[in-house]
């Protein structure tokens, strides 16, 4: 009943280790090193990335694992997005407080 | 030739009888702003730097070494502590006291003749100032082992701003309130951690920090010349500090979601209240928070005057 | 360094520095502002 899930667990455990000083790595090596189907490590991936285990996308047309924050500029768009939204709402208080 | 009375190194020379007096004299007793000044050699101030550094966002602490000279004091040398997080643990460095002692220890054996005069830690992003922990540390400190002094450095300012972000700082005795306000030199602080600045700010105060070389450490920086400018040039401010600015853009939206809020409820603002009344009229908020945002502005301007200066410098074709 | 990727990522670090410094502007000015119309409801205080 629970072998499936132990190999689950056992192949996202060497999975991590195999791909760490990786940035960009193909899907059909990590099959090779895991003796896995590239069909299983593809959704072995994809529960990682949904997981946020891993940071990263899967180009399926190059079979190809491209890790690396895409939203790593987005941080500062979104502190900057705050602060216009902030400034925004600011300004409507200081105008309405004209008598 | 160094311990001559006109050579610039004599200050490197240990002088055993008048620390000796300086000891037994205890002029800090009867003055609690006593000392005044502080000089950092060198290589105490590069130690600490790249010692604060290397914790990334996590506080690290050491000890200096040095003496006192009248109402200066002077620090010789530094070494790290093995300690992490300081400012999250009541007595961080108790996990380093028999690593204190065996170093001292070992430093008189080899010559080394300068006492522990003070403590330094690292503020990653958030400023040099003393938080509640360190206050009551530095203030047992200077109970236990006078003279003592507290240096705190913030190494992601220093990347950001391109100067090294540092301040030394001695508490006042426990209930002493001083005569006349120090000023201070304004400086950013987190929103999260601005109470806890606010508590104890009056419990201590800065001292003036000047910084000396001895006549080889020049000749060792003039060789460092060329690789210093390599790595001024090959590195840029804002790329590195991207998740430092984007903290501290957040922070001041919070903190003008804080004044609005305050604006919101109060039709007069800051000008009717009690504020008005004191000799000199405190800041409004948004005063604070504008020189903040023209801060992290400035320094992003200048980041890019940098990349903008190399780019015409090293890509334009010659005329 | 002559090439589109490099001109891409120039001119996007110029962008965003332009842009927090208009809105460093911006809030200066609304600093200002807000300065004005406290000094104006004091002067002209309905009540």
């Amino acid at each position: 009943n629970y072998i499936e899930d132990l190999l689950r667990n056992i192949r996202t455990q060497v999975l991590l280790k195999l791909i760490k000083p990786y940035t960009r790595i193909r899907i059909p090596f990590i099959s090779k090193e895991l003796n896995v189907p590239e069909k299983d490590v593809e959704q072995l991936l994809v529960s990682l990335i949904l997981d946020n285990k891993i940071q990263g996308h899967i180009d399926q047309v190059n079979k190809l694992l491209e890790r690396g924050d895409r939203s790593k500029g987005m941080r500062k768009y979104t502190a900057i997005d705050k602060w216009n939204t902030q400034l925004k709402s600011l300004h409507q208080t200081i105008s309405n407080r004209v008598c | 030739a160094s311990s001559a009375a006109n050579s610039p190194d004599r200050i490197y020379c240990y002088d055993e009888a008048a620390n000796a007096r300086t000891q037994q004299e205890k002029a800090w007793t009867t003055d609690p702003h006593y000392f005044k000044k502080v000089k950092i050699s060198a290589l105490a101030l590069l130690k600490m730097v790249v010692h604060s550094r290397s914790g990334g966002t996590i506080e690290v602490m050491g000890l200096m070494q040095g003496k006192t000279d009248g109402d200066t004091i002077i620090v010789m040398d530094a070494f790290a502590l093995p300690v992490e997080g300081t400012e999250t643990r009541v007595n961080a460095q108790a996990d380093a006291y028999e690593y204190m002692v065996e170093y001292s220890t070992i430093n008189k054996q080899v010559g080394r003749l300068e006492n522990v005069v003070g403590w330094y830690h690292s503020h990653p992003g958030y400023g040099c100032w003393l938080s509640g922990i360190d206050v009551s540390t530095q203030m047992l400190n200077q109970q236990f082992q006078e003279p003592f002094l507290a240096v705190v450095i913030d190494p992601t300012r220093t990347v950001s701003a391109g100067k090294v972000e540092i301040g030394a700082f001695r508490t006042y005795p426990q209930g002493y309130k001083p005569s006349d306000e120090p000023v201070s030199e304004y400086q950013t602080i987190p929103l999260n951690k601005i109470e806890d600045f606010g508590v104890h700010c009056k419990q201590y105060y800065a001292l003036d920090i000047t910084y000396f070389k001895s006549a080889l450490d020049s000749h060792l920086l003039d060789l460092l010349w060329n690789k210093y400018w390599v790595n001024t040039l090959s590195s840029s401010p804002i790329l590195a500090s991207r998740d430092y600015v984007a903290g501290q853009i957040f922070d001041l939206a919070d903190k003008l979601e804080q004044a609005e809020n305050q604006m919101a409820s109060s039709r007069y603002g800051s000008y009717m209240s009690s504020s008005q009344r004191k000799k000199e009229p405190e800041e409004s908020q948004l005063t604070k928070i504008t020189r903040d945002s023209s801060k992290i502005t400035a320094e992003q301007v200048h980041g890019l005057m940098s990349q903008v200066i190399k780019d015409i410098l090293f890509n334009s074709k010659p005329v | 360094i002559e090439s589109e990727k490099f001109q891409d990522e120039f001119l996007m670090e110029f962008n965003d520095t332009l842009l927090m410094t208009y809105l460093a502007m911006f809030t200066n000015c609304t600093g200002t502002m807000n300065d004005v119309v406290e000094k104006f409801n004091i002067a002209y205080d309905r009540h």
